[in-house]
């Protein structure tokens, strides 16, 4: 497992921040952008895939109330593949529209979906090899966030509740030294570096770190290592491409 | 500047206009006085929980004024928080049995 990974320094891999606004669909956003982010990697096509066709073809039919991940993966095997945004573009209205799927090619599809093991060196090894995937996290205490590295204990973010998927993009390690930034004078603690994830948020890129957060790696912070899923975009390929820019 | 005064350095915002600030930033206006005055007690009980975070986290997060710092932490789970069903959502690898069989 390398020391540092970070899909976002590689060119055209990872798409912009997007803003969920009031439809609860971070569900559909991570899955669209894990799948988005393997196509690029495997066939270095620049696609932009449609979230609103995972809404509204979802089984559950749930649309802007919520969702799970493998509901989208099943969506995009049921429909043969991903429209492109341009042509069946997010609208995030409440009530689930009619499945347009059929009207539109498709630009990108899957072969199959897995959920990884939960241990934290396991999930690095496969991110930094095959590309970002889906997790899902109790974000108790995103509300607040603005920046820095999020190292929390069961009793502050429970790890079995976990309500929102977001996607897996890098890891890293923060140098040591005093709490930076506006330090509150009992804040100021001396630290030993700190291992942590990368993750793209769908708040808009005005929250968190331009839309991205930390949260500490190597105690299940917040439930990350409960459902980590990605999508199988091509047959297992004997050497991966491009790795992980360090 | 009507924030200096002479015998004392930079006075801290009053919440009041802080808030302002957040309005501005965040482009929120409130229907009605009585609607601004709950919004703003829960800003302040958010700055408090905030300061709270901060002193509780063992990392290097610093936790804050966001776009949603005029929500209730209800509120918040309601609007970006997925159903809480996951806790009980059948293990992967389990073979989902339906009790009528034949549904769908």
């Amino acid at each position: 497992v390398p020391q540092t990974c970070d899909w976002r320094k590689a060119t055209n891999i990872i798409s912009s921040i997007k803003n969920q606004g009031s439809c609860r669909c971070c569900w559909a956003i991570a899955a669209a952008d894990n799948i988005q982010a393997l196509w690029r990697i495997k066939y270095h096509q620049f696609v932009d895939v449609s979230v609103q066709e995972l809404l509204d073809c979802d089984r559950c039919g749930n649309g802007c109330k919520g969702g799970f991940v493998w509901d989208a993966y099943i969506t995009v095997l049921n429909n043969s593949g991903l429209a492109s945004e341009k042509d069946y573009p997010f609208q995030g209205h409440q009530k689930p529209h009619k499945c347009l799927a059929k009207k539109y090619k498709k630009v990108a599809w899957i072969q199959d979906f897995t959920m990884l093991s939960s241990n934290e060196q396991a999930i690095a090894r496969y991110l930094a090899i095959h590309g970002p995937i889906t997790v899902t996290i109790n974000m108790k205490l995103l509300q607040h966030y603005q920046k820095g590295v999020i190292k929390a204990t069961p009793s502050s973010c429970d790890p079995r509740l976990v309500d929102h998927s977001v996607l897996l993009v890098g890891f890293g390690k923060e140098k040591g030294g005093m709490q930076t930034g506006t330090v509150l004078p009992h804040s100021s603690k001396p630290r030993r570096s700190i291992p942590f994830w990368i993750l793209k948020n769908s708040w808009g890129a005005q929250w968190g770190e331009k839309g991205y957060f930390r949260l500490y790696r190597g105690n299940n912070t917040c439930g990350i290592t409960k459902y980590p899923v990605t999508a199988l975009v091509s047959p297992p390929a004997k050497k991966p491409p491009i790795s992980c820019p360090p | 500047d009507s924030l200096l005064t002479k015998d004392a350095g930079p006075r801290p915002l009053e919440l009041k206009e802080v808030f302002k600030l957040f309005q501005i930033q965040f482009n929120r206006s409130y229907s009605n006085p009585a609607e601004y005055t709950r919004r703003l007690g829960i800003f302040a009980h958010n700055l408090a929980q905030a300061q709270w975070l901060q002193r509780e986290d063992l990392g290097s997060a610093e936790f804050g004024e966001t776009p949603f710092s005029d929500l209730t932490e209800e509120e918040f789970g309601q609007l970006y928080g997925h159903q809480r069903a996951l806790e009980r959502i059948p293990n992967m690898a389990k073979k989902v049995e339906s009790e009528n069989w034949g549904e769908s």
